[in-house]
């Protein structure tokens, strides 16, 4: 099972829309797909139609439940969820000055079967706090969303420098498995000069597939819906079947 | 002085967008204007040129610094800066057993001379933690940016929850200035749709004015200029001019 954690502190960069259209891509081509919501608005897991997730992950970071049995369906092929649920906003505080609070994840994904799914997303808040650590702690790879604005190039850099401590001294295998442009309007210069600096500045590390601005992903969360089930022949849908392509290559690399 | 916290726990909202061009506007009209950068981004302070601000605001949680030892000029007429640090990250677990750790900014801010600026305008992080809480307990008015998608919708009565418990709590004066719709593409309906649902639900708090969708206000971070010195006749200057005059207007009515 590949554990990819979606993060970036800077707000808005796309982290959910890309965790539940590449989770969907990924199962339109027969991967078994698991995604963890670890933010506290709740945003992947009101779109997957759960609705009311009671304490949802926050109960294996407190209480010690099991992750097991909070695992829910969706109405995605091949798509289950651990869902996320406000009582998020309190695990910061609730953990300040418990031992061992970076790795209760990854303690707890330990209980599950990994032969179960092909593919574990975990989509993160947008902050450097105690549960993007957990999942930078208890993933095997790093996809970063990054939207095409000048604005989201400001926190790269200390986004890295905590992946790299992450994989200093608690995680040796992570690594980031890529770099994705998000948002990236084709009617504007600006965008088409982010992506040109991504790829200078990081290479290889950035995925070929770039996300297009598309009003039709920003409509498919209110129909509970990922883009290949709400307009399968968008830009947004041929996108992210393009990077679920683009990720299952990597599979072989690895 | 007008103490407004600029906030909304959704990532990309257009929150320190509007902080910076809002305070710029403001100057333009000859208001004496503070900008407070609580976000640990440091978004605004490296927008207005602060480069490398030491602990920032940093000090004034953990070190009972006091917070007149670190305004700072900008380039901006009228507008200074409380700048935020990298720092910020710690402050959640720094101050998780603290008592009155929620008040701390407010108390920071009876040391400062409040006729020295006519507004206060406090850029908050993309979460509901310890950094905002101090912003709403030591505001006198919330201005909400909503960005014009459905998923923006989400966690609207999870954020004005929240100011009714500071509210009732810790700050019985604070309310709500405004809801902001930001990002506004003229050429969707998906955008318009969501206004409208905006003007609907929380009619009179929405303010008249919307901030349209331009690339201008992505461009102009990266020259350290608000729109109205970068573009001065682009729609984002139109739009942010037009906030600042509804914003003033304000005044009488307070
Ligand atoms: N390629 C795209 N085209 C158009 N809209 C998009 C695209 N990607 C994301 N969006 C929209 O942009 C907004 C931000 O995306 P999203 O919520 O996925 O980002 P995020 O990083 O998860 O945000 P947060 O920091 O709040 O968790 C949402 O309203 C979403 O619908
Ligand atoms: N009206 C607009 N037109 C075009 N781009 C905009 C507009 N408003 C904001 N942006 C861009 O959208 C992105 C998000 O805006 P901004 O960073 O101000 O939001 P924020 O709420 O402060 O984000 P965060 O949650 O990370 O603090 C930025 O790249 C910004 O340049
Ligand atoms: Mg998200
Ligand atoms: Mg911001």
């Amino acid at each position: 099972m590949r554990r990819i954690a979606i993060t970036n502190q800077k707000g808005g960069s796309g982290k959910t829309t890309t965790a539940v259209n590449l989770a969907a891509a990924l199962g339109e081509k027969k991967r078994r797909v698991l995604i963890i919501d670890l933010d506290p608005q709740c945003s992947a897991t009101s779109w997957l139609g759960l609705k009311n997730p009671d304490k949802g992950v926050f109960r294996a970071f407190t209480e010690n439940g099991n992750v097991l049995d909070i695992i829910s369906q969706t109405n995605v092929p091949n798509v289950e969820i651990i869902p996320a649920s406000p009582w998020l906003v309190g695990v910061e505080k609730a953990l300040a000055r418990e031992v061992g609070a970076e790795t209760i994840l990854r303690r707890q994904l330990h209980k599950i079967p990994h032969e179960r799914w092909d593919y574990l997303l975990i989509d993160c808040p947008p902050a450097l706090g105690i549960l993007t650590i957990n999942a930078l702690a208890a993933a095997s790879e790093v996809l970063v969303p990054v939207e095409a604005h000048v604005m989201a190039l400001e926190g790269l850099a200390q986004l890295l420098q905590t992946v790299d401590v992450v994989k200093e001294r608690l995680n040796p295998e992570l690594k980031i498995c890529g770099i994705l442009a998000c948002r990236v309007d084709r009617r504007t210069r600006h965008a088409q000069e982010v992506v040109e600096h991504l790829q200078g500045r990081f290479g290889d590390l950035v995925y070929k597939t770039v996300i297009r601005e598309n009003v039709r992903l920003a409509e498919c969360p209110s129909f509970g819906k990922p883009i290949m089930l709400y307009d399968p022949r968008s830009y947004g849908a041929q996108d992210y079947r393009a990077l679920a392509a683009e990720v299952i290559r990597q599979e072989r690399g690895r």
